[in-house]
């Protein structure tokens, strides 16, 4: 896809950096000449203009591109001006960066539906990481059902999995086993490896390390967490 | 769980009353008077106090936390400063924001291994969630295999489960469907409510809104993804 990327703080700067790693073109745009060039050899281009300048602006293939996204953070009041003038212009696909909820209600009255909110999405995923021990990831499918990453029950270790009967037990289901191994690169690094095993045998012994991908309902799954 | 917020900026603040949402008892900490007073409902305790000030900092109840979080952002040099004191204290658990991997390195050698980098891991995901059109939500077990939340591609509507054959088709497995629906409040809000309905009966018809989760490798989603 072609996306342009609007301010390379720390947000925006790693978004056009993954972005053009999955093989997207990539066009970075920001007022500081050191942002730029901190990211000149890794997207497609790096331009150094002011956002708030509609000439310099619309010199943009903007018209062009599947996504142009507005990551200025701290200046609000560029990120609102910035996205005014893209809405104005008019493109494919407009994605704002919100800092709070005011500035989000003007994303809004501008007609602007996708909002990213960085720091609170991040704060969001950690305070559920927080709260349930033992889950390395969680997914929410709807406000009652995930599918979380734990670490086995400790007083289940050595039965196996038809005797732990973690269905009847707890209403929960045991997609697949995930086996998380040190591996050394010819660096002398170490790095960990996660092998997807698959749903488990009835017979398998479980074993300390058996990370299980379980699905359940959030009460269900917090019963069976807690062991 | 007993949790110390040391930063209430958008991360900090969002974090500190997501945790306190949770039945978690939150102390909050910021040298700004407007940030402590903008949390005061929202806590346990919200306290003003410039937290590189190790006197002041050892008043809090930090041996008592189950959890210590510095949040502060922007200022990398206090960042550093407190979670330095904090590590020579010593508290059950620290884990600090980092801003760059300079300063994560920072961080590392002082001893802190949960690190948390807001904007750079909500630009992963949204990276992510921008690539793979259609999917609504992805959760990776590991660099190979996820699980995504995905409309059902057009061509399959109309034909059963069972015809459809996704398994044999594309090596996916469907866990569960989705339905979205639309549900008006007595306040005359429409919100979406989502049912999950469990896995597809191998006659049940495929509807236009079927929303599916599938399990797989990444390849063979990215098959299944793009029909
Ligand atoms: N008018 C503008 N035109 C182009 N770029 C801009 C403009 N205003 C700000 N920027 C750039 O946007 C980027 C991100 O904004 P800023 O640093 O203000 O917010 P931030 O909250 O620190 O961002 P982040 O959290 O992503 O690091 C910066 O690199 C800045 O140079
Ligand atoms: N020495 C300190 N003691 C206590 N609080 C501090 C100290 N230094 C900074 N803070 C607070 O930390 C909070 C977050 O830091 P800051 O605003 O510098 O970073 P930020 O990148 O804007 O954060 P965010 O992205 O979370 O909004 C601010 O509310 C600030 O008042």
């Amino acid at each position: 896809m072609k996306i342009i990327i609007i301010g390379l703080g720390n947000f925006g700067g790693h978004l056009a950096e993954k972005l053009a790693q999955r093989g997207n073109e990539v066009i970075g745009v920001d007022s500081s000449i050191d942002k730029v060039n901190a990211m000149k050899d890794k997207l497609t281009h790096a331009i150094c203009l002011n956002a708030t300048d509609q000439m310099a602006l619309s010199n943009l293939p903007l018209k062009n591109s599947d996504i142009v996204m507005v990551c200025i953070g701290e200046n609000e009041g560029a990120n609102i001006i910035v996205t005014a003038i893209l809405k104005n212009i008019g493109v494919n696909r407009l994605i704002s960066r919100a800092i709070n909820p005011l500035h989000e209600s003007v994303l809004q009255a501008l007609g602007v539906h996708e909002i990213v909110h960085p720091e609170a999405e991040t704060a969001e995923r950690w305070a559920k990481k927080l709260c349930l021990e033992g889950v390395l990831n969680s997914f929410d499918l709807n406000k009652n059902y995930s599918i979380v990453e734990v670490e086995v029950p400790k007083q289940y270790v050595g039965k196996t999995y038809e005797d732990a009967a973690f269905k009847e037990r707890y209403n929960v289901t045991v997609l697949t086993i995930i086996k998380h191994s040190e591996q050394s690169s010819f660096l002398g690094k170490n790095k960990i490896v996660s092998n997807v095993e698959g749903a488990p045998d009835p017979n398998r012994i479980i074993a300390a390390d058996d990370v299980l991908v379980v699905f359940g309902e959030n009460n269900d799954l917090q019963k069976f967490v807690r062991g």
